[in-house]
């Protein structure tokens, strides 16, 4: 199972469609301070089903839709779009292929997609059961939880190690 | 529930072992459960002892071999239930040149199990990789891609 | 007790507007006293904005864009009141190449009034110092100090 | 006013005497992970009085010392001594030159000196009074003050404004 498309369009920075494509492998993303790299990690943690905004560096959901700039007004609407080809059934679907979509507009309404058909939170969180994936899980790593993780208070070790028994 | 737990446990903990000797070289790691009646409850510790030292408290450990003990953690996961993608943001940045060495050849190794994709500021990170996306702001504050794929 | 205070914070304001500058190019950065009766007791506000975007808030901010919101910060109270000597420790990690220039250039201007002393990976900031010292184990778990001095 | 001086013998993994030397204007420390530059940090921090054991990476003070290999036993004391040029007589002090030294041993026995005197912890902080010195201040800055700097919680700026005023 791997990750082959990601498509992100009013999501933070990239008010303008932006579609990044993978091989299974190891895959590098690179740029100057402030371009939007980690804004791409955090794309792919909402699509996930993220719901902690301080996960996404925010205080309220909306902040991640495109705010503007002095040139260009606010969009209403942020959406993220997840391919991954179900290579090893991993997926509990029977789809090869696994097209993941989330929509946020400004209004506060939400939306996710499977496939194009309208679902619920729930049925993506399902999907990914047992994948380890999700996003409560060990999938997108950043330096902050190198500290957490080593840290006294050993309930991060316990939830990670519990995510993959 | 509790003698799977306790089965993927010790699975993790064979792994670590092994992975914390791929980065550390002249050093020893493992991690145990602490006293608990109930293995689901307990604690997990973090035994770790590095180039000629006798076991060390984590908190003594340096920025960068804390990063690389929370990585083996991390790895010996995966090996044990590997994650389909896993996305690495800088982690890499508190790490010396030869420890990115074993940092990126681990991925490789991995790469077979688990599809990786790094954010980084360095160079030989960058060289690992075999598809490679550059993100620029050329409009203000608009982000905008450019591939550098290789392959 | 109170007067002196404001006066301080107008200095560090003033720096503080002129040193964000030099790190973010189109950028605007400037700090606050929240609304207090006391102004020894207010919150001291930060306001930034980077390239082109409206006022921002602080923890949208990239990594790299923090490190260096910060650092302005910490070079605007050592304009007004400088520190004799100031340890950096791998601040420079999250800097991309170019905001590491700015970041050398900034510890060379300043290096008039503050005796800088930074630790590192990067060999750009290493090209910045005059005096450099190597930090070696050649006997297990025992540091060593080699000199690599220029002058 | 500049540092002009550090020993360092017995503290954390300095186990042979060190001296470093340096001059007015830019320096810089390099090495591998864990081969000592940070503890040359810590040990600056220390020798200005630094008190809290976690801003020194220990839960108690005795860890400082430097605690033995497979092939050396563990020192019975820690010493630091920091040389400052009073160029500018920023100092509380009539002296030319102010070498500052702290001493811990295992038995928990601490000693502070000036210039060879011994003098009480509360000595070293007043010569530094005013100075921006002084181990609660910001001249020793590492990534972790970066996120505490620009935190929610403003304490942390607060303190280092009036450090200043
Ligand atoms: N909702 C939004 N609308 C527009 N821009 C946003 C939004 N949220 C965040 N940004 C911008 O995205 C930028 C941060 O991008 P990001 O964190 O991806 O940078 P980065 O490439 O990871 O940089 P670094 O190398 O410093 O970590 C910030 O400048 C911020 O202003
Ligand atoms: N009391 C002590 N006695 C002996 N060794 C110690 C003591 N305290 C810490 N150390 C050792 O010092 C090492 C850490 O050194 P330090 O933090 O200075 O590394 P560093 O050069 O800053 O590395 P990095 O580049 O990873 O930040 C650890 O391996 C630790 O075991
Ligand atoms: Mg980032
Ligand atoms: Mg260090």
């Amino acid at each position: 199972m791997y990750l082959s498309k990601i498509k992100i369009i009013g999501f933070k920075s990239f008010a303008n469609k932006t579609e990044l494509k993978f091989n299974p492998g190891l895959s590098c993303i690179i740029g100057p301070n402030g371009s939007g790299k980690s804004n791409i990690v955090d794309a792919i943690r909402w699509v996930l089903g993220e719901q902690r905004t301080t996960a996404l560096r925010s205080d309220k959901m909306e902040n991640v839709i495109f705010n503007g700039t002095r040139s260009r007004k606010p969009m209403g609407m942020a959406e993220v779009s997840m391919t991954i080809e179900n290579t090893k059934d991993i997926l509990k679907t029977e789809y090869r292929q696994v097209v993941i979509t989330r929509r946020l507009y400004r209004s506060g309404e939400s939306q996710y997609l499977i496939n194009n058909v309208p679902v619920r939170l729930k049925d993506i969180i399902d999907i990914f059961m047992d994948t380890g994936l999700g996003s409560n899980s060990y999938s997108v790593i950043e330096l902050k939880m190198v500290e957490s993780i080593l840290s006294e208070n050993k309930a991060e070790r316990r939830l990670l190690l519990e995510e993959a028994a | 529930a509790r003698s799977q737990f306790l089965e993927t446990f010790n699975a993790i903990k064979v792994n670590f072992e092994k992975v914390f000797k791929s980065f550390f070289e002249n050093g020893e790691g493992t991690i145990s459960l602490s006293e608990h009646e109930d293995p689901l409850e307990a604690d997990i510790d973090i035994h770790v002892r590095t180039k000629g030292k006798r076991l060390q408290t984590l908190s003594l450990l340096s920025g960068g071999e804390k990063t690389l003990t929370a990585i083996s953690l991390l790895f010996s996961i995966y090996l044990v239930k590997p994650s389909p993608f896993c996305i690495l943001d800088e982690v890499d940045a508190p790490l010396d040149d030869i420890n990115i060495g074993r940092f990126t050849q681990a991925l490789k190794e991995f790469s077979n199990n688990t599809q990786f994709i790094t954010v980084t500021h360095n160079k030989r990170t960058m060289e690992a990789a075999s598809t490679m996306y550059g993100v620029t702001m050329e409009e203000e504050g608009v982000s905008k891609l450019v591939s550098v794929k290789f392959s």
